[in-house]
C-alpha cells in the first residue's frame, strides 16, 4: 500500500488489485453500467467520425467536476474533421439520458456499382436500449469541397426511407428530408430521421434502410460523389453515421443480486 | 405513549432526568475509554477505467472520483456530520437501549451524476448519463 497525491492536493490510498478482486470489481461496475459483459469493439472503430462527434457531445455535457476528456482517443482524433456539435444538438443533449451513434452496415460504395445514382444505408437500431424513447435522430453525411466543378453549381440531396424492396422492380420510397448544396460547400449535412427511427424502433421489420439520391439543377440523377458526398469510401473520419438521442420512459428498478 | 393527565409533569421530569444521566454517562464513557472514533466523512475513492484495462472500449472518462462515506454516527453527533433530526434522536436512544436500537448509518446525502462514453460490441458509440454515481456529501441517517 502506498499513498498518491493527486492534482487537487488531497491524497488517497493506492493499492494494486489482486486478479480475483479485479475481476469482481469489473463485474460490479459492468453491472452498475447495465452491461452484460465487457464490450469488444473492432479496433478500427475508434478512427471513424462517430467517436469524434460523440466525444464533442461528451465534452459539452461534462460539468466543472468532470474535466474535459483528453483521453488517448483525443490524440488519435486530433486533427480529424469534427462533426461539430450544433446548438440544436446541445438542446437535444440537455434533454437526453442516452445518446447513441450507429455505424452504416452497407458495405462501402458497393451499391453505387449496381445503382450509380443511389446510395443505400442501413443502421441496426435494434440495439436501442430497453425502456428508452427516441427524442431526436440525425443522419449525418460529409460533403467535401469539389475543386474541379463550378463553385456556383448546385445539387439537391434527398434522403428516402425504403418502404418496400421488391426483387424485380424499383424500391418504394418515402421522402424524408432534402438539402440544396453548392459545389463549393464543405462540411457535415444533417438530415432529420426522428420519425423514421421511432418507427424502426417499434417495428424493426420495417427497417429496410435509407436511399440517398443526388440531382443536379436540371433534376437529373447523378452519382453522389459528383457533389463531393462521402458515402462509403474515403477518409474514415468522414464516414456517414446515424446519431439518436434517447430519454428514459420510466424509472428503472435495478434487480436484486 | 400519552400518559394520563395526572402525574404527567412528574413523569416528564423523571424522563428528562434519565436522558440527562444517560448523556452524562455516554460522555464520560467515551472519554474514559478513549473512544474518539472518526465521524461520518466523505473519503477518496477513485475508480480508474485506465487501470482496469478498459480503454479499448471506454473512450471517456479515464476514471472518476466516486468517493464513499465512512465513519461512526456516535454521540455526540457533530454538526459537520450532517445528521438528520431522526439520526440525532436515534443516537440518543441507542445509548439508552443499545441492544435493540442500532446507531444511525453513515451514508451519502447528496449524489452527483457522471457521463460515460463507450463502444458496444458493434462499434456503435454510446454516451450515457448516470445520475447518482459520485458522492457529493455524507451524513448520518
Amino acid at each position: 500500500n502506498f499513498s498518491v497525491d493527486n492534482e487537487v492536493g488531497s491524497s488517497f490510498i493506492h493499492r494494486r488489485l489482486r486478479s480475483q478482486e479485479r475481476r469482481e470489481i469489473q463485474r460490479e461496475i459492468l453491472s452498475i453500467l447495465g452491461l452484460p459483459h465487457r464490450p469488444r469493439p473492432h479496433a478500427h472503430a475508434k478512427h471513424t467520425a462517430a467517436p469524434t462527434f460523440m466525444l464533442d457531445l461528451y465534452n459539452t455535457v461534462s460539468t466543472e467536476a468532470e474535466p474535459r476528456a483528453y483521453s488517448r482517443y483525443r490524440a488519435v482524433l486530433e486533427g480529424q474533421a469534427s462533426a461539430a456539435v450544433s446548438p440544436q444538438d446541445s438542446r437535444f443533449l440537455d434533454d437526453a439520458d442516452t445518446v447513441m451513434s450507429f455505424v452504416n452496415l452497407v458495405d462501402g460504395d458497393r451499391d453505387l456499382l449496381v445503382q450509380p445514382h443511389t446510395q443505400a444505408f442501413w443502421f441496426d437500431v435494434s440495439r436501442i436500449p430497453e425502456g428508452e424513447a427516441i427524442t431526436a435522430a440525425e443522419f449525418r453525411i460529409y460533403k467535401d469541397f469539389i475543386q474541379e466543378r463550378d463553385g456556383n453549381e448546385t445539387f439537391r440531396v434527398s434522403v428516402y426511407q425504403v418502404l418496400q424492396e421488391p426483387p424485380d422492380s424499383e424500391a418504394a420510397l418515402l421522402l424524408l428530408d432534402q438539402r440544396d448544396v453548392w459545389a463549393s460547400d464543405d462540411g457535415w449535412l444533417v438530415f432529420d430521421l426522428t420519425a423514421t427511427s421511432t418507427l424502426w424502433q417499434l417495428s424493426p421489420e420495417q427497417n429496410l434502410g435509407l436511399h440517398l439520391v443526388l440531382e443536379d439543377r436540371n433534376g437529373h440523377k447523378r452519382n453522389p460523389r459528383r457533389a463531393g458526398l462521402l458515402t462509403g469510401s474515403g477518409p474514415k473520419d468522414k464516414q456517414p453515421f446515424l446519431v439518436v438521442f434517447f430519454k428514459v420512459k420510466a424509472v428503472r428498478f435495478r434487480g436484486a443480486r | 405513549s400519552a400518559p394520563a393527565q395526572k402525574g404527567r409533569q412528574s413523569n416528564r421530569s423523571k424522563q428528562q432526568k434519565a436522558v440527562q444521566e444517560a448523556l452524562k454517562a455516554a460522555e464520560a464513557g467515551s472519554d474514559t475509554l478513549g473512544l474518539s472514533k472518526e465521524g461520518c466523512k466523505k473519503h477518496e475513492l477513485y475508480v480508474s477505467f485506465k487501470e482496469l484495462g478498459w480503454q479499448d472500449w471506454i473512450i471517456a472518462p479515464e476514471g472518476y472520483a466516486a468517493y464513499y462515506c465512512e465513519g461512526e454516527c456516535a454521540f455526540p453527533l457533530n454538526s459537520d456530520m450532517n445528521a438528520t433530526n431522526h439520526a440525532i434522536v436515534q443516537t440518543l436512544v441507542h445509548f439508552i437501549n443499545p441492544e435493540t436500537v442500532p446507531q444511525p448509518c453513515c451514508a451519502p446525502t447528496q449524489l452527483n451524476g457522471i457521463s460515460v462514453l463507450y463502444f458496444d460490441d458493434s462499434s456503435n458509440v454510446i454516451l450515457k448519463k448516470y445520475r447518482n454515481m459520485v458522492v457529493r456529501a455524507c451524513g448520518c441517517h
